[in-house]
């Protein structure tokens, strides 16, 4: 799940703007 | 008087902020009483992830963000995000919300295993938050003002930041003039909160070493 990424890897991830994956 | 134009950003960044908020079924897992400190840890900290998704997609919003360099952007996010976090959940804590959820919410941190040095100017900063009766205009506003904090670490073209938040600045000093006529001190003080949450930025590091140990 997301909450065991790094704070910057959910930022990229979410500026890439895949979340729903 | 605000012009057309700055009225237009000031609409599109509250519906922004409107828009992205922390899902209601996640929120309302906070508030169901029979969890213990292991749980709330968990709890919290799927909060926290939540929360910084919900902060990228707001920001994707402010106008000219997108078009600043890729790695200052997230120089920026990396650089506001618990800021923002603690800004957005003050909040929560000063909107009138139903009889008792407050003190639930406030019992569930205090029981998480995060240290009473913690708690307290968490909290000390959640009441001079409420004493300003903020509107969601200033909340919005006010949030956009901290993650377009040109000094940041590692951020580049710092210009190019302070120009966006200078806007955004300009906007939130016309609009505390025309929503607090009376009070003129109004905008120094929501600036002065900014200053509040650095230092809650700073505790915040700590507090999550503190609590990993523990």
């Amino acid at each position: 799940p997301a909450s065991n990424l790094g704070l910057e890897d959910i930022i990229r991830k979410a500026l890439m703007g895949n979340m729903e994956d | 008087e605000l012009s057309q134009e700055q009225q237009a950003l000031l609409n599109y960044i509250v519906d922004a902020y409107n828009k992205h908020r922390i899902p209601p079924d996640q929120a309302k897992k906070l508030l169901q009483e029979q969890f213990n400190a292991e749980e709330n840890f968990q709890l919290l900290t799927e909060m926290a992830t939540s929360h910084v998704q919900v902060l990228v997609e707001f920001t994707k919003n402010i106008p000219g963000f997108q078009s600043l360099d890729h790695e200052d952007q997230i120089a920026l996010l990396k650089g506001s995000a618990v800021e923002a976090m603690f800004l957005r959940s003050a909040q929560v804590f000063t909107r009138k919300l139903p009889q008792g959820h407050t003190e639930v919410l406030e019992d569930r941190i205090r029981k998480s295993g995060i240290s009473e040095e913690f708690i307290t100017p968490m909290f000390n900063f959640y009441k001079s938050i409420g004493e300003l009766q903020m509107l969601q205009e200033e909340h919005a506003l006010l949030t956009a003002i901290t993650i377009l904090t040109p000094d940041r670490p590692y951020v580049r073209d710092q210009q190019a930041v302070e120009g966006l938040q200078e806007t955004m600045l300009e906007v939130l000093r016309k609009f505390c003039k025309l929503q607090h006529p009376q009070e003129a001190q109004h905008f120094a003080r929501l600036l002065g909160r900014l200053t509040e949450l650095r230092t809650l930025n700073h505790h915040h590091a700590e507090m999550l070493t503190s609590w990993r140990m523990s």
